[in-house]
């Protein structure tokens, strides 16, 4: 209950008007970031019990979040290691067919399976330059994982293996190659 | 040097310069472009700032020229569909089309915003049709009703222009859109965060910019004291990604698919890991 309090109060916070149109002073927007997240840590706090209290013979670890997904980083998945993902939809209508991606790193080969061990159809595809090159993002992901999940019911939840190996197997996901070429105005 | 489509439901053509040219629905097509463009801060008298828009000309200058675009389509799964658009500037730009959605995604990076001419500047995006909207656009109200807005009109009292640009921009927390009767379509644009909208100033009818991302060199003297020029991590200027979705349907249509989306935007799947099997 302390958990979430703490992102219900930032959440409170935030209400000012000078947050909600982003006329703070510098600093005080440091600061609302600095009280977000930390607000969101204890959050993902307890989403990780709740996944283990639902689950719990399949994992005592605590789930690792990526908040930097938005510029394709992450380094739960780019480490050229295997992983779990879990899927959680917050809303109260299904998901049907959301494309995932997933930042990977070169040299490795990856497949994705479902909760059945069935092999589910993915593509690899080069995170563009410009994305790269965004300032700050330490990440030696230079690829993303791309698969599509065909439901997620209503406050369901989904989960699938990506399976990161150093040979070519039959079902490893397949590399697009981009075709370019140069325009003008 | 030719024309290329992305195909699914819906179609969209590229011209042989990798820039997006038509969207095809249900046998109806418009003309379309989509390009960045960019404000001049005012550097004299009440500037642009935290709280006020205010540029120095009432028009927009292109951000850029030159353009370098790499197709991708995967033949086998249909999964993925897009082309990266990296242009000579600050700008870069992913469109994608999903086999199985209704939209177009634009998913672009800005910044660091350049400001060694001593000048701030106002980035938008620009999307472009042949849509006939009687100079009136919608935009949402915070997640209540959409808002017919008009063009150098206000609904209760009779409008004096004074500042024709930032007289006609609005908030769109959530959604943009315009509609055109006589062909019964409406394009709806989705953003990912609130951002200020309106149509074009160049071309009202047909248009619609959003502003997203500012980089300013003055206070605007409304109380907070220092110019909205945040550094980020290096000190060069912050870099926003960020994404629209643009929806093309027909006027009977249009909210039963922006609705939804609209909340699969802001509530998206909540994605973590574990490294057991």
């Amino acid at each position: 209950e302390m958990n979430i309090t703490r992102l219900r109060e930032a959440m409170g916070v935030m209400q000012h008007h000078d947050a909600v149109t982003g006329t703070e002073k510098q600093h005080v927007a440091f600061n609302y970031a600095k009280m977000l997240d930390s607000a969101m840590q204890q959050c993902r706090h307890v989403i990780s019990e709740s996944y283990r209290k639902l689950f719990p013979t399949q994992t005592k670890e605590q789930h690792e979040f990526c908040p930097y997904l938005n510029i394709s980083s992450c380094p739960s998945t780019e480490m050229g290691e295997s992983r779990t993902i879990h899927l959680y939809n917050p809303l109260g209508h299904r998901l049907v067919n959301r494309t995932i991606r997933v930042p990977v790193k070169d040299g490795y080969y990856y497949q994705v399976r479902d909760q059945n061990d069935h092999s589910i159809p993915a593509v690899l595809i080069s995170i563009p330059e410009f994305v790269r090159k965004i300032p700050g993002r330490k990440s030696v992901a230079t690829k993303e994982l791309v698969f599509r999940v065909p439901i997620i019911e209503s406050l369901g939840i989904r989960r699938f293996h990506m399976i990161a190996t150093k040979e070519k197997q039959q079902d490893s996901a397949v590399e697009i190659q981009g075709e370019k070429f140069v325009g003008h105005k | 040097g030719q024309r290329f489509q992305l195909k699914d439901g819906l179609i969209i053509e590229f011209d042989s310069n990798g820039k997006i040219a038509t969207m095809i629905r249900n046998n109806q097509s418009i003309s379309i472009s989509n390009e960045f463009r960019l404000f001049h801060g005012a550097d004299i008298g009440r500037h642009s700032g935290a709280y006020i828009f205010r540029p120095s000309e009432q028009k927009t200058f292109p951000v850029t020229e030159k353009m370098e675009a790499t197709l991708y389509v995967d033949q086998k799964f249909g999964i993925v569909q897009e082309v990266h658009q990296q242009f000579d500037s600050f700008v870069g730009q992913i469109i994608r089309l999903d086999k199985q959605g209704d939209y177009v995604e634009f998913d672009f990076v800005v910044g660091p915003i350049p400001v060694d001419d001593l000048i701030g500047k106002e980035i938008i995006t620009r999307y472009s049709t042949n849509l006939a909207n009687d100079e009136t656009f919608f935009t949402d109200s915070n997640g209540r009703q959409m808002l017919r807005r008009r063009w150098n009109y206000r609904p209760s009292w009779k409008y004096e222009i004074e500042e024709p640009v930032s007289g006609n921009y609005y908030p769109v927390n959530s959604r943009i859109a315009i509609r055109d009767d006589r062909k019964s379509l409406q394009m709806t644009i989705m953003t990912d965060r609130s951002q200020g909208g309106s149509l074009s100033p160049e071309q009202i009818n047909g248009s619609v910019d959003l502003m997203v991302h500012r980089r300013l060199l003055h206070d605007d003297y409304f109380g907070v004291d220092e110019p909205l020029n945040e550094p980020g991590v290096d000190g060069h200027g912050l870099v926003i990604r960020g994404r629209h979705l643009l929806l093309l349907d027909t006027l009977e249509k249009a909210a039963e698919k922006h609705r939804p989306l609209a909340q699969e935007m802001f509530m998206e799947p909540i994605i973590s890991f574990t490294s057991s099997m």
